[in-house]
């Protein structure tokens, strides 16, 4: 079942790049 | 956010193309700059291009209008951190610019994943302070590795890994290096991977994904979903492209989803691509959210 919810502001973000 | 700034831009080429008597325009990529290392391209295309569809101008190959364009970190007028996509619509036979016009872009997880941010930011009770430590954030990644873990600082209890391994193997942790701030690794083109989402607070969170500046459900039949929910002190691990509730396509390094045929055109860079996560706190409508929100 689907629940509505509520979000906060931005904590982390985090990045990470690949090489191929 | 984006489709937002994006449909200004659209209003604009639409404007130039209709003075040209034309109605199809071809897209090139959108550079960032190169100490950015950065991969937004896709996303941005995507989204211009839903939007100049929405506005009747078609993205052809053959056409003779072509949109370009770059983008990279500005501050608005008030000093609040954004990003700033700048297009130029280009007649091809001729060279000459017709039209360019500058959107920005103001949502802290879309500017997050079009630039690949690593920081922390502080729930500051000030504004000011917040937005203090976001322009620090975005010019100053920080990114901590340990092994395989990713985070943005040795005491963040949000992290991520990635599972690597080849295409109809098994999948094990890759480790990372940090490199001018920023976490790197490598995946084969022949590999697939998944991204695990770890979350170490004490209440659940919002986890946003972004890879190459498009959203875990861009290809999905639910467009309006935006993120995933990871419960407090636990993890999930995201295989691939959210397509129903049931299925997902697996993250591969060298194309979209397959199956997305409308997307055939949009094609990953051949050397960078880049995962971005965003956290923040999640709660149930009516519950309580954590104190600090």
């Amino acid at each position: 079942a689907e629940v509505e919810r509520k979000t906060g502001r931005l904590r982390a973000a985090i990045s990470v790049r690949y090489t191929k | 956010d984006l489709n937002r700034a994006l449909g200004k831009l659209s209003e604009r080429i639409k404007r130039a193309a209709d003075a040209e008597g034309e109605t199809a325009v071809v897209l090139s990529p959108f550079t960032a700059p190169q100490r950015m290392a950065a991969n937004g391209s896709p996303g941005i295309r995507k989204a211009l291009e839903a939007e100049l569809k929405r506005r009747d101008v078609l993205v052809k190959n053959g056409a003779r209008l072509e949109v370009k364009g770059d983008y990279g970190e500005a501050e608005d007028p008030a000093g609040k951190a954004v990003v700033r996509i700048h297009g130029r619509l280009i007649d091809r036979d001729s060279g000459r610019s017709l039209a360019e016009h500058s959107v920005d872009v103001d949502n802290l997880t879309s500017i997050a994943g079009l630039v690949g941010a690593t920081m922390s930011v502080p729930i500051e009770p000030v504004p000011a302070d917040r937005e203090r430590a976001i322009r620090e954030g975005l010019s100053r990644p920080s990114a901590h590795v340990s092994s395989s873990r990713i985070s943005a600082g040795p005491k963040s209890p949000f992290a991520i890994e990635i599972l690597a391994g080849p295409s109809g193997g098994a999948i094990r942790p890759r480790t990372a290096e940090v490199i001018n701030g920023q976490a790197y690794l490598n995946i084969r083109s022949s590999e697939r991977y998944a991204i695990k989402l770890i979350n170490d607070a004490p209440f659940e969170v919002a986890a946003t994904l972004m890879i190459d500046g498009l959203g875990l459900f861009a290809f999905s039949e639910h467009p309006e979903y935006s993120y995933v929910i990871i419960p407090a002190r636990s993890s999930g691990v995201i295989t691939g492209w959210h397509r129903t509730n049931d299925e997902a396509e697996e993250f591969v390094v060298t194309e979209y989803p397959r199956s997305a045929a409308a997307e055939r055109s949009l094609a990953p860079s051949p050397d960078l691509g880049v995962i971005t996560a965003c956290f923040a706190a999640a709660w149930p409508a009516g519950g309580n959210p954590p104190l600090d929100e």
